[in-house]
């Protein structure tokens, strides 16, 4: 549990001011307002959708700034040419979902 | 609240 989050925090604060242009409501996206964002990276549908099953880590259908952070992470190793894993490393669990 | 697809939380599905 006392694991460093592999989103730094300079990454962070990059995603996060991503966040907040997206115009979070209640501090929380929602997915018609994340997908864009995601298909904006050209990968494949089947990786977005699972980049998505690994960062909406409650399962609300949205996404908050921590959850992004994760999606944003993965859409970056992806396009670096990193695998999708196929569940989220517990580096990956953002601090406050432990 | 959801996106097209059912009852999936994941708009990519």
């Amino acid at each position: 549990a006392d694991l460093p989050w592999v989103v730094k925090p300079e990454e962070k604060m990059k995603f996060d001011s991503i966040f907040d242009s997206l115009g979070p409501v209640g501090g929380m996206l929602s997915g018609e307002k994340v997908k864009p964002v995601l298909l904006n990276s050209k990968l494949p549908v089947d990786i977005l959708g699972r980049v998505w099953e690994l960062s909406d880590i409650d399962r609300d259908g949205m996404l908050d700034r921590d959850e992004f952070s994760v999606a944003m992470y993965l859409v970056y190793r992806a396009l670096e040419g990193e695998p999708v894993p196929m569940s989220l490393p517990p580096p990956l669990v953002p601090p406050s979902k432990r | 609240q959801y996106p097209a697809g059912g009852s999936s939380t994941n708009p990519f599905l």
